[in-house]
């Protein structure tokens, strides 16, 4: 199942000796990774894990979208994230997501319509960094 | 901006 995948996944990951259990795992989590996103073993995995599954290009999901909502969802039961964000007041969202999750968004990937209307709300974006995404867009 | 890895333009095969 989805669940018992991400446990092994994780529990495998330092494991010399499970190193085809973990690969099973591993691609398991990637075919069936929109199932994945919903179960609540997922939010649980270590930020190396999501890191790793968040930044393959053969994870089976529609659209970049699903990829941010994923992050979005694990981020929020992020512990640590959740204490920086208390300890600094802060809700930016920027500071508080680890950056090697954050790395997995491939925001060139969402049409122009989806970033504005869907993510852009998140200010996770500098605005130098959305003037550069923009340049991408129209092809420059 | 460019060494910035979410900003560059990666293949990722939707499904």
């Amino acid at each position: 199942s989805v669940r018992t995948a991400c446990e092994i996944y994780e529990a495998t990951r330092y494991v010399t000796g499970a190193k085809e259990f973990n690969t099973a795992a591993f691609e398991f989590i990637l075919r069936n990774a929109m199932k994945v996103f919903q179960d609540n073993s997922f939010v649980k995995l270590s930020t190396a894990a999501v890191a790793e599954i968040l930044s393959r290009d053969d994870i089976s999901v529609h659209s970049e979208v699903d990829i941010f909502d994923a992050m979005l969802r694990w981020h929020h039961t992020d512990e640590d994230a959740y204490l920086i964000g208390t300890s600094t007041k802060t809700r930016n969202l920027r500071k508080c997501i680890k950056e090697s999750v954050l790395n997995c968004i491939r925001f060139p990937n969402f049409e122009p319509f989806v970033y504005c209307g869907l993510i852009q709300r998140w200010r996770i974006l500098s605005k130098d960094e959305e003037d550069y995404l923009y340049s991408i867009w129209a092809g420059t | 901006l460019k060494s910035r890895p979410f900003l560059k333009n990666s293949p990722r095969t939707y499904i």
